[in-house]
Order: structure tokens, then sequence, then C-alpha cells
């Protein structure tokens, strides 16, 4: 009987980008998410699959993204030296 | 809101003098305001944009209508968006309603009305509280991110749609960001919040947040980066009282927002939660109301005496009428005291304090037929003492830092009128259907925007200025007085500390002059970064350029305005800078000191000849004795040239 583990979804924060002064909305955006794909797919196996797990690709000035995904695959992309941390979509409150 | 900004001296009586940082800072036009929140009412009239001219050229921003034709930014609401994908990841699939920025709570337009509502007259609540609504900064721009959305779990707001927001709104060009949100403190870089206000303040965009309301026990407050300023809540002079009289003829004083009234004179059989249980439920949520929980053969018709639990907005009332009670008694516990909130309730009703509330259950449980009545609510000015701090504002020490005292500040948020939706009744009850344009709350949700307010004048007085900067104005020229010129007290009328107020009661007329600042720059958080341990490469991904962390890092002097040890051991010496934002002068330090810690200043004075010029001081810290100040003990050092007075908390604590 085949198991499924169970996903969840994560942030995974990677500090701050590099965008030059000349930095184009429209393509640095599409740029910097085709990266995050990539990185994410070299954990999930394809660009694809990392397609369907990425819900946020944040490209303007915070370096990182949100995906659902194992808690396995969360660990080994939290090891990757290109990580500044991965940690839960927790819920907050209304003060 | 109608009244915190005459409490907080920027008008009297509805007039502005020529003093006044609303005057000086033109009523912070221009700057722009951003709120991440539950959304905004567009039609309310506190986001018209009469007599305001074109929106700035240096706006970026979107107004994102989503599935919702009806609603509509202009040149007061310049821009709204909402991110909803986190809060999906959680919720599951959403319906198109979620495509949509506006308001339906109530929340985001209340916190954002109070940073930057326009001036709008006749405002009140069922008539209560009666005056002109106005904002901080008025004559700002605001824009609306939504991150919140009805609650999963008793939770709102969603990590991934906070940091969606913040990435947004740096790019959109706000000049504040209002955060009246919060979680379990966190490492900063698994935190939501610290991580977006890390790259807001980067950009120059102060970040204002809300200390949290899991008050009053210790290490309770969220949102304890360095880089954002942390506001309690704290009242201020305005009562609504309603009493509560007995048949004993005693009465006690509640407060209270009730647009129904009792019939006058007329006393009604009193019964408390306790005996009214229904026969499946616990004795416990009995008494506190709680939904399915009462036995409306022992309520119909009579007064009900609930017991508040840490929440005083939750839905008791509505129990209260399902099971029949014609008017309610709310009593505080131990831990909330003496702090009542007026709330708009659906029936007559008085919330009381700890103690009235014991003599109420004593009287009931003492008489055959107890007997009570409710006097209607009436607004009463120039109550004193005021500010105390509320039961529910969280606070300190810091869990994450305790270096750094959090919360910073404190400011009002308690019964707090400002704009709200219209989607939703006054007191978010299901069968509550009555549609009220403003509306009173209490949390550090709404304590927060009255500091963003403050900040987007003092953005538009001194454009200059860092984020750090505009902090620290803030929190030197605090005050710790209340209008008696006594110590600020808490709800239980002990001396509050720097663990409930930070630095003290906001000052906004003081914080336009604040002669010196405590200064930070973006290195000095990567300096921070280097003290907790990041390591080099990490530090990098933060700085866009190869980044060395200078060799002597110590928690303790982030120049940061107020002073914490929190493992005194033998001697410490702190060090600090000054940096001149006034005329020339010479300062000389004083110190209020603390029990068993003596402290020193070196140099004793500094004498400033220009603007933007910096001095460092020493301030050395020694426990008299081993057994000294093995709990916290609190101080103040004051630097002044007879015109400024720059003050800083001390807080020590023996190792």
């Amino acid at each position: 009987t085949p198991t499924f583990a169970i996903k969840k979804s994560y942030v995974v924060y990677l500090g701050a980008h590099s965008h030059g002064p000349d930095f184009s909305p429209l393509l640095d955006s599409e740029r910097v998410t085709q990266s995050h794909y990539e990185f994410l797919g070299s954990f999930l196996g394809s660009h694809e699959v990392a397609k369907e797990a990425l819900f946020y690709s944040y490209t303007r000035h915070i370096n990182g993204f949100a995906a659902t995904l194992e808690e396995e695959v969360a660990a080994e992309i939290a090891n990757h030296p290109r990580v500044i941390s991965v940690f839960l979509n927790k819920g907050r409150k209304l003060h | 809101t109608t009244r915190s900004w005459d409490f907080l001296g920027l008008e009297h009586n509805g007039f502005v003098p020529k003093s006044s940082l609303w005057k000086k800072a033109r009523y912070g036009e221009n700057a722009i305001i951003g709120n991440l929140d539950t959304g905004v009412w567009p039609e309310s009239k506190s986001f018209s944009d009469e007599e305001l001219g074109p929106i700035p050229p240096k706006w970026k921003g979107i107004c994102q209508k989503g599935l919702d034709s009806s609603f509509h930014c202009n040149r007061k609401l310049i821009g709204a968006r909402y991110f909803n994908k986190g809060y999906g990841a959680a919720a599951g699939p959403l319906n198109s309603t979620f495509d949509s920025p506006r308001d339906n709570e109530g929340h985001g337009s209340h916190t954002l009305s109070t940073a930057s509502g326009n001036f709008v007259p006749a405002a009140n609540v069922f008539g209560f509280g009666n005056g002109t609504a106005k904002g901080g900064s008025p004559r700002a721009r605001v824009a609306a991110y939504k991150v919140c959305w009805p609650p999963i779990d008793g939770n709102e707001c969603f990590d991934a749609d906070i940091l969606a927001a913040f990435d947004i709104a740096i790019h959109d060009g706000v000049d504040v960001l209002s955060v009246s949100l919060g979680g379990s403190p966190a490492p900063f870089f698994n935190d939501s919040v610290a991580i977006g206000s890390f790259h807001a303040i980067k950009h120059g965009i102060v970040v204002v947040c809300s200390g949290g309301n899991s008050g009053p026990a210790d290490a309770t407050v969220s949102n304890v980066a360095p880089w954002e300023i942390t506001v309690g809540a704290s009242t201020m002079d305005r009562e609504f009282p309603s009493y509560v009289i007995l048949g004993n003829k005693k009465s006690f004083k509640g407060q209270s927002l009730s647009a129904k009234a009792l019939q006058i004179g007329k006393f009604y059989p009193l019964v408390s939660a306790l005996d009214a249980k229904a026969a499946n439920a616990s004795a416990a949520d009995a008494l506190l109301c709680k939904p399915a929980t009462l036995d409306p053969k022992k309520v119909t018709g009579k007064i009900l005496v609930c017991l508040r639990g840490q929440n005083a907005r939750v839905d008791k009332g509505q129990q209260a009428l399902e099971a029949g009670a014609v008017g309610m008694i709310l009593a505080n516990n131990e831990l909330t005291g003496n702090e009542i909130i007026a709330d708009p309730h659906v029936l007559p009703a008085s919330h009381i304090n700890y103690n009235d509330g014991i003599n109420v259950f004593t009287y009931i449980n003492s008489t055959k037929s107890p007997k009570g009545y409710i006097t209607p609510a009436t607004t009463k000015l120039g109550t004193k003492p005021a500010p105390f701090m509320a039961a529910f504002s969280s606070k300190g020490p810091n869990t994450v830092t305790p270096e750094i005292l959090k919360p910073d500040i404190t400011a009002p948020g308690v019964s707090i009128i400002a704009a709200y939706t219209e989607a939703q009744g006054p007191t978010n009850e299901e069968f509550d259907k009555r549609r009220i344009s403003f509306n009173s709350i209490s949390g550090t949700s709404m304590s927060c925007p009255h500091v963003s307010g403050i900040v987007g004048l003092l953005k538009t007085l001194h454009p200059d200025w860092s984020p750090a900067a505009i902090k620290s104005a803030i929190m030197t020229t605090a005050r710790t007085r209340d209008n008696q010129m006594e110590p600020l007290l808490n709800s239980s009328n002990f001396k509050a500390t720097p663990f409930s107020y930070g630095a003290g009661h906001v000052n906004p007329n003081g914080a336009m002059d604040p002669g010196l600042v405590y200064d930070l720059s973006f290195n000095d958080y990567l300096n921070f970064l280097c003290a907790l341990r990041y390591n080099a490469t990490q530090i990098e991904m933060f700085s866009e350029k190869p980044y060395k962390c200078s060799k002597k890092i110590s928690l303790t002097n982030l120049n940061y305005p107020s002073i914490t040890v929190p493992k005194l051991s033998g001697s410490i010496a702190v060090t600090r800078t000054l940096k001149n934002v006034g005329t020339p002068g010479t300062y000389r330090a004083r110190v209020e000191n603390q029990a068993g810690i003596s402290v020193s200043v070196e140099p004793k004075s500094l004498k400033f000849k220009r603007v933007g010029e910096e001095k460092s001081f020493t301030l050395t810290l020694k426990a008299k004795n081993p057994k000294a100040a093995k709990d916290y003990a609190f101080g103040k050092l004051i630097w002044s040239d007879g015109t400024h007075y720059v003050r800083s908390p001390i807080v020590v604590k023996a190792a």
C-alpha cells in the first residue's frame, strides 16, 4: 500500500536580492522566479514539480519563496548553504 | 479617533496650537502609510480624498480590486492589495470572496484610520465619545495590504502572505508600515514580521508593530526585533461609566457602550452565570458564559453576571441575550484587575473590575432574591489617573534577545473610536445586524497605529531622519508620569515598569525636537546579527556585498535608546553614541538609580557644536553586593541641556 507523506506549507528565506538600480519588475521578477523554480526543482526532481509546489516567489527585495513541501524536503533545503532559514507558514493573530 | 490626539497633546478642545506637531509637520502631508491587516472599507469617510492633491510621484503601488468591482481607491487610499495564498495553503480552496482587499472584519479599517484617517466630524458610537475622528497623520496617504482573513484555529494572518506584503509594500514606496498582528516570538529569521521589517528598514521604512495582548504575565511581548518599534497599550482620560446598583444599595462603576438601556429605575433579578449553568455544561465554562453553557430557564428576564476571561471581546453578550437575559454584568478576574473596557454590547451591560465583581458575586450568594440595575452609559472626559497600562498589554522581558528592552513605548489602546467596516455589526457577533461607521475597540492593535501616525508626522517633518533616529526621538521623549504627575500604574494600581511601557507613554510634540538621538545604520543591525552568531556567509546574504563583522561585538552595545543588562556579573561597561539633531549645546548626564546597582557615566557632559555631530559615552553598571538586583531593577539615564531631556530606561538583573 503506498504511503503519502504529509505536506505542509513553508517559507524558504534566502536573504536579499542584488538587483541593480535598473531593476525591471517584470523582467527581473520573472528571472528570480525561474531561479526559485530551479532551486526548488533540484530538491523535488523537476522544474515542473517545483512549479506546482511553489505558491509565492518573493522577487522584489526579499529573496525567498513559499511552497508546499514534505517535512524531509524542508529539512534538506534548510541545510543548503544558500538558505538562511526554512520555517512553517504559521498563522498569526490580530492584536 | 475622537479623543486620543487631544490626550496626546496635539490639540486642545479641537484647537491646534502652532507648537503642535500636527501644524509643524503639515498633518503628515504626503507621507505614505501602509497597513498589514484585514484590508480596508474604502467607503469610510476617513478615507475620502477631498482637499488632497495629486498622488505623490514616488508611489508605485496599485489598487488591486480583484473580483470586487465595487472596491475603489482614490487620492487618500492610494493603494490596496490582497495576499491569500498562504492562508489558502492552510484553509484549502478559497471562493471568489477572498479576491478582494475589502475589510469585512473591521480591524484593518480601524487601525488604518487611526494612523491616518481624515478629519470626520460627528463620529461616535451610538452617541458615545462624540467628536471629530482624526488619524495621527490625517493628510498622509494610505495603502492597505490585506493579509488577514477569517480565523483558522484562532489565527488570521499567515507568514507567507505577510512576507509577500512586505516585499511588495517596500517596492510600492511606503514610508511607514503599521503591523497590528503577531505570534509567538521566534528567532528573527523564522519570523515573517522580523524578516519583512528588516528589509523595510534597509529602505528607510519605519515599521511599527503591536506588542501583543497576552499580558499581564511577564515575557509575553511579541514582535521583538530591534529594528521594529514595538508598542504596548494604555488608557486615556476618557471613560464610558455605567453603574451597577445592587438591591443592597451598593453601587459599582463599570464601563459600557451599550446602545440599549434597562427601564429607568427598575431593579431586575440578578443571577450568576454559575447558577445559570446548563445541565451538561462545566461550571468553569458557564461562569465565562461560553456558548451553550447557560440554561435559558434560569436566565430569562434577569441580569446575568459573567466572569471575563483573558479576552473581554468575546460573544458573552450574545450568549446572555440568547439565553433570555435582560442585561449583563461582566466581571473581571484577578489577572485583569482594574482594567475595564467599554464595548458596544448587544444588550444593556456593564463591565466591572475584579474587586467589584467579588462584591457582586458575594451579594448574589448571600441574598435570597438578589436584584440589580445597570445605569445607561455616559461619556466622561478628563478622568484620572491616565494613562495606566492595560492589563492585556504584553510585557517584557524580551524572550529572544533579553538585551533589547521590549515593548519600546506605550500609546492609547483602550476604547479607541475609529472607522469600521459596515460588513459587520459593532460586536462582530453573528446576529448583531447593526451597522456603524465608527466603532470602539481595544488592543495593542489600536495603540500601534497611534505610533504609526506619529511616525508619519516625523517623516514629513524630518525626511532625512533614519528609522532608528525616529524611533529614538519617540522613545527618549516619552513620559513615565500620568496626568496626576505620579508614576505610570498598571491596571492593579501598582507602579508599572519598563517591561510594560518601555521608554514610557508616547509624547508626539516632544518627539519632533528630541535634541539628541541614538542613531543606527543598517550595518549596525548587521553587527547585531554577528553578535547573534550569524556567520559571514549568512550576513552577506542580507548585505548584498561582502561584510566583515567587527571584532568587538556585544548585544548590550547596540546603540539602542534603552539599556538592558539581563545578566550582570560584577560590572559591565555599556557604550552608546548620541547624535545631535537639535541646536549646539552642552548636555549633562543624570542617573536615576536603581536599588542594588551603582551606575556611573563617563564623560559626564557632552558638548555638541553642530548638527549631525556624534559623541560617545560609557555607562558602567555594578552590582553593589552579590545579592543585589536578583530580580530586575529599573532606573533611568537622562541627558539634558536644560531644554531637551533625552531619557533612557535602564533595566538590570544580576546574574
